[in-house]
């Protein structure tokens, strides 16, 4: 259970000041598919690395499986999120000095009980590039990488930052059934950011923000 | 006019040996606009980079008004890039410690007629973060900064890998819609990789590429 309580993210550097998130309340439930909607700028990342830890909050109280991670410092959501999230960033992160399969060898060895990678590595269609380093591959072969590292270590609660931005229409739906079925399957709690509404279809849960807020929260059947 | 001539590249390093792109035949006339599709890691970029000269070719020939630019040296096909042809980039390639100003200027610098700085952030809408750096804007920012720093110089080509990957409906209808006044009005030649079939209706030429190959070539009407 995620649960997020009047949070407010204010970015600062000199005389840059943006307010990228104002009074959030929100909750997910386990098991959950929630997706987060909303034009380009209007904060759907940030929300994403403040319910993931990976970024802190200005006011307010992040509950994640009744850890308070909002008043963790920063080393102590770093190990939170290593033993039980999993991330698929807007710009895939990879580490360019090892290769594909190191890349998810990484996000396997955080987990008592991953994937084979191999099999991962199959499942989204790159298995040919094992041995290449980020470099030599295309963009959507490198967010397919970064979509294996994240989902090969189970992870109980699993974010998705535009996961088929750079996908074709075929290799997208792959890597959404791939998605759903982690989450019938090993029912891992899904939040996943995409600015194409009939990935939305998916969910249970749609979340519609704009500069900043909440405008919308539809309950839906998920499909 | 761009002319292709049974243009092979391989990439090679240690064990890794891909055949990018095989036999290629194509021309591109000017005030054309093209759209190259086809799935994840089929070589759309690869033919981008080297119809622009960013990446050198194994055999055949790349001709551009009149200039055989697969012949020319790196630092001669960098000058022609600069002097004649704009670029957006699949990873927009922002200089990080620049600002978005500076970025953009770095492209109104290479032109002789560019258009005014502030007015192309505001086409694309940027404006509220013009002294902000790379790091501080979303993806779907950066991205227009990077569409922003191709179009200020006025280019006689523009390239441009996945222009709307990053952004939602709304501004992505905005983009192409720029783009295609720039063909409209100043007769730009665009050459737009996408994997998202519906922007191909902009297009003069839709040519479809799968395992480095062209496998279909579609002249339609424009709209
Ligand atoms: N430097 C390199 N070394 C080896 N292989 C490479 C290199 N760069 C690209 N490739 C390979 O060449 C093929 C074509 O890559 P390219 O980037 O052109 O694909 P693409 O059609 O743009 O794909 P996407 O839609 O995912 O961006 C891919 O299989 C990729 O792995
Ligand atoms: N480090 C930072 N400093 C200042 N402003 C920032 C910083 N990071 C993000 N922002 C701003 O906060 C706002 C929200 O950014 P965010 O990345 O959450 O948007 P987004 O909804 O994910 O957009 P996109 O769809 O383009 O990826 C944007 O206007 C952005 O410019
Ligand atoms: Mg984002
Ligand atoms: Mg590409």
């Amino acid at each position: 259970m995620i649960t997020v309580k009047n949070v407010t993210k204010v970015y600062q550097s000199g005389d840059i000041k943006v307010d990228a998130l104002k009074n959030i309340d929100l909750s997910i439930n386990d098991g959950e598919i929630v997706v987060l909607l909303g034009p380009s700028g209007s904060g759907k990342s940030t929300l994403l690395n403040i319910l993931s830890g990976l970024d802190s909050i200005d006011q307010g109280e992040i509950v994640i499986n009744d850890q308070e991670i909002s008043s963790l410092n920063q080393v102590e959501r770093t190990k939170f999120r290593r033993n039980n999230l999993g991330f698929i960033f807007q710009q895939y992160n990879l580490l360019p000095s090892l290769t594909v399969f190191e890349n998810i060898e990484i996000g396997a060895q955080l987990s008592k009980n991953p994937y084979e990678i191999k099999e991962i590595m199959n499942l989204v269609g790159i298995e040919a590039h094992i041995n290449k380093y980020p470099y030599q591959l295309s963009g959507g072969e490198q967010q397919r990488v970064s979509i294996a590292r994240a989902i090969v270590k189970k992870p109980n609660i699993l974010f998705c930052d535009e996961p088929t931005g750079a996908l074709d229409e075929e290799t997208s739906k792959e890597v959404l059934s791939l998605i759903q079925r982690l989450n019938k399957d090993l029912k891992t709690t899904i939040v996943l950011i995409t600015h194409n509404p009939s990935i939305a279809e998916i969910a249970d849960k749609v979340i519609t923000l704009n500069s900043g807020e909440i405008v919308n929260i539809k309950n839906q059947i998920k499909k």
